[in-house]
């Protein structure tokens, strides 16, 4: 549901495009382009073929995935990266690790509580 | 407060690392800010060990037991201080290296290198965040990640991003103002350092937008806490 293409995904978007030819849809032949150059920018190899294609479609995904978060932050450069053949949820469950913290400790009485430092002058 | 600050021009931040397919995260972001905190107490800039809180710290939260720091599979800053206080400190990663996954707890109380004197949790302010950072060296923090894993370079201000708290940096400084490459737009920004190598963000850096227009963008002024370290003379 994600990577539902919205209406806005028709707009050029000129830092993309650099990652990803044009259009809105990846071309087969575009994403295999990428998805080859990936491979070898981070040297990647896949147990088998079905593997390679189950990759190369995680990446398309994410592909389109850039595109969104560039429209949706400007200020930023998005595109290819290290994990670009993973999973959101992949990516989550090998790389981030912040246990959620209990309820007490968020609800506040939190007993080191900094004191208020001046921050005029 | 000055209006850019950047705690790696002053020697207080070490080089970047990377956890590799582990969530140890927390560790990382435990150590940096030990690491800029015992700079600040010796004047020496060690590079500290969080495989052994990946081995050895299984602190739970005060008020809930079942929630505790477990290795690859999560933990929490503040829990790991609170680990910190109890163990005695933190060896150094030379003479207890990262290695990715949790092992059997190898502590040797006698090669510890940097202790942790107290920690605390700082208001959801900006220029409080900004103060501490400034008098306490470099601050644990947490973020949403949401953007992070298609994230190139630049600063990061996602007009939509929620702010449940999945990864733990180090916010080491900030900057007045920072431009994008393609729209010029100045946006003032906090530094932030993460553990995912070198190969990735700028030189393994985060940009995210900050000031009074883009406040907790990410959540990132959710969950921060300062640490201060004792002078350890090594035995």
């Amino acid at each position: 549901a994600a990577l539902s293409s919205s209406a806005a995904e028709g707009e050029e978007d000129p830092l993309i495009e650099q990652v990803v030819g044009g259009g809105d849809e990846l071309g087969e032949l575009d994403a295999e382009a990428h998805f080859a150059s990936f491979e070898r920018r981070f040297g990647r190899t896949y147990r088998d073929a079905g593997e390679r294609a189950y990759r190369m479609s995680v990446f398309a995904a994410n592909l389109r995935r850039a595109r969104r978060h560039q429209r949706l932050d400007p200020t930023a450069t998005h595109g290819v990266t290290k994990f670009s053949d993973l999973t959101p949820g992949e990516f989550r469950d090998r790389f981030l690790g912040l246990r959620r913290p209990s309820l007490e400790g968020l609800v506040g009485g939190e007993p080191h509580e900094a004191p208020i430092l001046p921050t005029d002058g | 407060l000055p209006d850019d600050f950047d705690w790696r021009e002053r020697g207080a931040v070490g080089p970047v690392k990377d956890q590799g397919s582990c969530g140890s995260c927390w560790s990382f972001s435990t150590s940096g800010a030990l690491e800029g905190a015992h700079f600040l107490a010796t004047g020496k800039l060690e590079v500290l060990s969080e495989q052994q809180m990946v081995d050895c710290d299984h602190e739970c939260d005060a008020s809930e037991s079942r929630a505790c720091d477990s290795g690859c599979n999560g933990g929490l800053m503040t829990t790991a201080f609170s680990y910190l206080m109890k163990s005695g400190g933190l060896q150094s990663e030379k003479d207890y290296p990262y290695a990715g996954r949790e092992n059997t707890c190898k502590f040797d109380k006698s090669k510890i290198v940097a202790q942790v004197k107290n920690f605390s949790v700082i208001s959801v302010n900006e220029d409080q965040i900004a103060a501490n950072l400034v008098k306490h060296g470099p601050l644990a923090i947490a973020i949403n990640a949401a953007y992070m894993q298609t994230y190139i370079g630049g600063v990061s201000c996602p007009f939509i991003c929620g702010r449940h708290l999945d990864h733990g940096v180090l916010l080491v400084g900030y900057g007045s103002a920072g431009y994008a490459p393609i729209r010029f737009k100045e946006k003032p920004y906090w530094i932030i350092k993460n553990s995912w190598g070198e190969n990735w963000g700028e030189k393994g850096y985060y940009k995210i937008c900050r000031g009074p227009h883009d406040k907790n963008k990410c959540g990132v002024d959710s969950m921060v806490s300062s640490v201060t370290a004792i002078h350890t003379s090594k035995k």
